[in-house]
């Protein structure tokens, strides 16, 4: 049980940072979206 | 005694270690249920993220695909419109382009600067219309030189003969060149093989030269309407067309080329005028005639004596 919760907490870790870089690029595509619209209006 | 044995066996403990491991084993149990409760909801963000992520992605192409189809079709209307005249792409409108491209300069942008660089040439094809004038020189029919003296100093650089014309073609530019950059080409006229065809191109930025060598010229040049060589006649001028002048000081006859014929009497007038007005502004020519009078006179008192 005690290696099945390390595991889990792992895996957490491990999805918690994928979304961390998830947010940043999608920020980031959401910039260059807003500018470009910005520029054809 | 078996009281007391029996009694011994009985086990008189609390056991108040099995509550305690109960309560570990339900403590483990909700950390891990937490846990993945926790992993699955972290896992629907990210889902629900990467689906975000493609679907603006999408957006973004779709919407940069867009611009390059406008920026396309605007450099193609460009192109037709100033294809006809230009064929070479000029520098100036590739960078007008490519600023669309990468910098997302909107497209009236890229019009404005292809309408002031439309404007620049037609101002430069006035400006170099203006600066070109056609003097017409008489001359000795012997005189096979092609030097007109026109009160500036030249410096021939080259000579070549043309195909439509057997007379030769000398070019000269201005003694002050590089500082004045005014060109001059002589040619004998088909029609009239004592008349000097000289074009000059550009204007002098520098007065005429006063030591003039006018007394022993066989010809000069009166400007007649259009732009002369002088830099003040010059700046007068405002004709598009080249401006034509004719000069006879060397006999009576009229010049026979069909382009500077003058025929009228009040044209003829007003070209002695100023061919006088033009001589008695010239000192040598007022010494010269002094001293020709002068001489005449002297010569009659001798004679009366």
């Amino acid at each position: 049980k005690e290696e099945s919760a390390n595991e889990l907490r792992e895996e957490l870790n491990r999805v918690n940072s994928e979304n961390k870089k998830l947010t940043e690029m999608l920020a980031t595509v959401w910039e260059n979206y807003y500018a470009l619209h910005h520029h054809l209006e | 005694m078996d009281q007391y044995s029996s009694s011994s066996l009985v086990d008189t403990s609390l056991d108040l270690t099995i509550g305690v491991t109960r309560m570990r084993v339900d403590e483990d149990s909700t950390n891990t249920n937490a846990l993945v409760d926790e992993l699955n909801r972290v896992r629907a963000e990210n889902k629900k993220l990467s689906e975000m992520l493609t679907l603006m992605c999408d957006n973004y192409n779709v919407l940069r695909k867009q611009l390059m189809e406008y920026v396309n079709k605007s450099n193609m209307a460009e192109r037709d419109q100033i294809s006809p005249p230009k064929k070479r792409k000029s520098p100036v409108r590739d960078d007008a382009i490519s600023s669309a491209v990468i910098g997302g300069v909107s497209e009236s942008s890229s019009t404005d600067q292809s309408d002031q660089y439309l404007c620049k040439k037609q101002r430069e094809k006035t400006v170099v219309k203006e600066k070109v004038s056609r003097v017409y020189y008489k001359t000795e029919a012997s005189d096979t030189t092609l030097v007109v003296k026109d009160g500036y100093q030249w410096r021939k650089y080259g000579q070549k003969v043309t195909r439509d014309n057997p007379s030769p073609r000398a070019y000269f530019k201005c003694a002050c060149a590089p500082s004045c950059s005014v060109k001059k080409k002589v040619q004998r006229s088909v029609e009239d093989q004592s008349v000097l065809v000289a074009t000059y191109e550009g204007e002098h930025n520098h007065p005429m030269p006063s030591q003039i060598d006018s007394n022993n010229g066989l010809n000069r040049y009166v400007p007649l309407g259009g732009a002369a060589p002088s830099a003040a006649a010059a700046n007068s001028s405002s004709s598009l067309a080249e401006p034509v002048t004719t000069v006879d000081l060397t006999e009576s006859k009229k010049v026979m080329s069909p382009t500077s014929r003058i025929d009228f009497p009040e044209v003829q007038k007003l070209l002695v005028e100023q061919m006088a007005s033009s001589l008695t502004k010239d000192p040598n020519f007022t010494a010269a005639l002094a001293a020709a009078v002068t001489g005449r006179l002297y010569q009659q008192n001798q004679t009366d004596k």
